[in-house]
């Protein structure tokens, strides 16, 4: 474990907190997009499949169950994700592999409809943002962790994670130059 | 170098 990756995993708990905060104190979900709140419930659901064939560490085990469950909770797709487990449940370990490419793949875009939605409107609003922030912060330091895990350890992360780490990254540019330029200032979330 | 295996982050 390094610093990189512990703040990164830490960001995207925190965003999931942010989120809720912010349903709960504005008592609504508008400028939120449910596309990506979907996206991500798929994410979660392909990727953590492992928790059922392999054991890393009980942080690990901890950290996925906590995604899973908060983004359960979050967007109320109870139905969906148990339809999805039923499904995907019997199959074996190398269809878990390809579900987990799938994952990271369909990760790296599933913040476009949110970021699309913000592009129409041109606003959101600061918690909103706080939690896009909190985001692309964890994909972001997770570039710095593989780089920092390549030099200390004897093995790479997959080529995959890569690739769509930095696409996914790369989709976070836009909004983090606006974030540090206004949102931090104390201004409004606002496209110039 | 070998690739680590995926389960190991999050």
């Amino acid at each position: 474990m390094n610093v990189f990756r512990l703040v990164a995993d830490l960001l995207h708990l925190g965003s999931i907190f942010i989120l809720i905060a912010r349903i709960h104190q504005t008592r609504s979900c508008a400028g939120i997009s449910l596309k990506t709140q979907a996206l991500y419930f798929l994410v979660f659901v392909t990727r953590y499949l492992d928790l059922f064939t392999s054991f890393v560490s009980i942080y690990n085990t901890l950290m996925k169950l906590f995604f899973l469950a908060l983004d359960t909770f979050r967007v109320e797709y109870v139905l969906v994700g148990a339809a999805l487990f039923a499904l995907v449940f019997p199959h074996k370990y190398k269809v878990v592999e390809i579900l987990w490419s799938f994952s990271i793949y369909l990760e790296a875009v599933a913040i476009m409809p949110q970021l699309f939605m913000m592009t129409r409107t041109g606003e959101a609003d600061n918690i909103t943002s706080h939690y896009i922030f909190a985001l692309g912060g964890y994909r972001a330091l997770y570039i710095v962790n593989w780089i920092y895990r390549y030099y200390s350890e004897d093995k790479y992360s997959d080529y995959i994670a890569w690739v769509a780490g930095i696409v996914q990254t790369g989709l976070y540019a836009d909004f983090f130059y606006v974030y540090f330029t206004r949102v931090l200032k104390g201004k409004e979330f606002k496209l110039p | 170098r070998q690739a680590r295996q995926t389960h190991d982050e999050l």
